[in-house]
């Protein structure tokens, strides 16, 4: 994935069943960032990977103050590059069935 | 370590916490 300077990541083992999953963002690189960055630490939250939107999760990370607006693209991008490496990895992993 | 709560109106729960030097970037 595009190196954004917005790390996600598992906060959990992923057993590959449950849909809401929790997930951590934290800034590794303050400098991809184009508004001012407060750094407040890791960020996390659960997802739901069949019903969510993460460019909707990164809207309220603006909301809730933890990014100015001009980086609600880069938030988004970032969560929705992790969800898809997880859905990947989920449909890899499928038991085959007869 | 301090964690805060930050909850968001449409009810989404943030979980500040500090991030482990471990896991930053060497600049």
């Amino acid at each position: 994935a595009e190196d954004t300077g917005v790390r996600v990541e598992l906060a959990e083992d992923d057993d590959g069943k449950k849909s809401s999953i929790a997930l951590k963002l934290w800034v590794e690189d303050p400098k991809k960032l184009k508004g001012k960055y407060k750094d407040s630490g890791a960020i996390e939250f659960t997802f739901d990977l069949e019903k969510e939107v993460p460019e909707v999760v990164a809207q309220e990370m603006v909301e809730s103050g933890f990014f100015h607006e001009s980086d609600v693209k880069i938030v988004g991008k970032s969560i929705r590059d992790r969800v898809s490496l997880i859905k990947w990895k989920r449909e890899r992993t499928v038991p085959a069935r007869d | 370590s301090s964690t805060t709560q930050v909850v968001h109106s449409a009810g989404r729960r943030f979980i500040v916490s500090p991030v482990p030097e471990s896991r930053l970037r060497e600049q």
